[in-house]
């Protein structure tokens, strides 16, 4: 059975799809059979591992939530032999209202993703900066949540409402969420602030947060623009060594338990 | 009557909310009579001035546009004496699903906002990062929108959506939205990516490219955490200066006119 993990924060530019991307890379590497599910309109994660926003012949995220075409038509392969990718399109704008009137509006991804629930080690879900339908409905069809946290003010301030709709998913649908862990994302360490904000989030969240912090790292800004995730763009950056040491983290986390 | 400015791009943590912050900010020290008006459910901007999201007892853009309390209520002063704020709440993440049930749902802040509009010589709006029904009534009681672009290559990508975006609002509901212009924000000038973005848009967008370009500078993140624009935390900082710089082009080409 898959482990379903949501990489979710409704701050803006945080570093959820560079996570997802460069998480589910890793993952891969470590020959884990891993689907990234990019359920953001903005289809980076897409590009991000060098798909094609849309889909090849429209074979989208979007058309599988509207059930127009089955899950397993829409994966693709992608530069890496354990990495598939289920692309987005800019059609998503529109899903979120449409999914406001339809049946089982929360549960559509889950019933989505539910056949592969067998071909999969694990699914990463990119979600857009947003607590609205899309973003429920990765929350709802998963086992954890991974939250980044840039080393920022504003990032810092969005966390308790981030905890609150987590909460009630939680109590009304999905009694088994659990959070992965929060990861310091873009971390500068010649920067006061940044100090300042992981020394106040371990100081909330406790063991909560990973200890691999990703730095701020210009590879990980440059590889999207190949196509690429960065251990196949500079793995030997900073940027690419921390994701797969965070990957590594979580999966001693799953075995040890 | 008053000049409606919007800041928005649906890309997350691109400086929306630090240019929404500074530029009102320049222009309330230029003596211009400016509301800044928070339509983001994080509150960022509220708490970027000094308020307090959800406003004094509960006197927020929320309850304004569900038609609760008239917009004058809302209204608060900050430290800056030209400068006023109509704060955001929390609960401005569910308005997006109310909304779509609603009546005129997408002209209801174009309507509250018509009362202040002798009160105020510019009004500049906030936005989620997202081109849902929020940003949609911010663009459709707009004079202009004025977009921040992150020397980013993922930033790049989004422009064509939301290019899109404000098209179908012109054809449809606000045929005189104009697009103020399009601002450089974090530009690092160490980063061969920041100016190979920057030498990109200004190809495409040409002169809709303003000449100040925002640096990415630390004194603009940390003035938050202190409830100040950064004219009033560190005013000789590259930050705050390429605010108030910002500030005085955009009004000389309004003058130009
Ligand atoms: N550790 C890092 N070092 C340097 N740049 C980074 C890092 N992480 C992310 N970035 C860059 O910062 C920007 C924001 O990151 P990203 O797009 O992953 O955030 P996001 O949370 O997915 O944004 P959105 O809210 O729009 O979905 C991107 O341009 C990305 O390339
Ligand atoms: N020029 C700059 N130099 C340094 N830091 C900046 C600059 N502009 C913004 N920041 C910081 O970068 C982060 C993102 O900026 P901001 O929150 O204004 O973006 P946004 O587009 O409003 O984000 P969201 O999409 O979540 O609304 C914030 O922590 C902010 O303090
Ligand atoms: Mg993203
Ligand atoms: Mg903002």
């Amino acid at each position: 059975m898959a482990r379903i993990l949501t990489i979710a924060n409704q701050k803006g530019g945080v570093g959820k799809t560079t996570t997802a991307v460069n998480i589910a890379a890793s993952l891969s590497v470590m020959e884990k059979r891993t689907l990234l599910v990019d359920l953001d309109p903005q289809a980076n994660a897409t590009s991000g591992v060098g798909g094609t926003p849309g889909g090849d012949a429209e074979r989208n995220i979007y058309r599988v939530l509207m059930g127009e075409i089955p899950v397993a038509e829409a994966v693709r392969a992608t530069d890496l032999s354990y990495l598939f990718l289920l692309p987005a399109s800019y059609d998503l704008i529109g899903a979120e209202i449409e999914l406001v009137t339809m049946e089982r509006r929360e549960r559509r991804l889950a019933e989505a993703l539910a056949p592969l629930a067998g071909e999969f080690e694990v699914i990463v879900i990119d979600c857009p900066p947003s607590l609205g339908l899309l973003t429920v409905n990765a929350l709802f069809a998963s086992d954890s949540v991974m939250i980044p946290l840039q080393c920022e003010y504003y990032a810092l301030e969005g966390l308790s409402s981030l905890f609150r709709t987590i909460d009630r998913i939680r109590e009304g649908m999905n009694p088994l969420l659990r959070i992965e862990g929060v990861v310091l994302t873009m971390f500068d360490a010649r920067n006061n602030l940044a100090h300042q904000v992981a020394e106040e989030a371990r100081g909330i969240l406790k063991d909560q947060v990973f200890q691999t912090v990703i730095p701020r790292n210009v590879r990980l800004s440059e590889s999207p623009s190949h196509g690429k995730p960065a251990l196949l763009y500079a793995v030997a950056s900073r940027g690419a060594q921390s994701y797969l040491e965070l990957a590594r983290e979580m999966v001693t986390r799953w075995n040890a338990k």
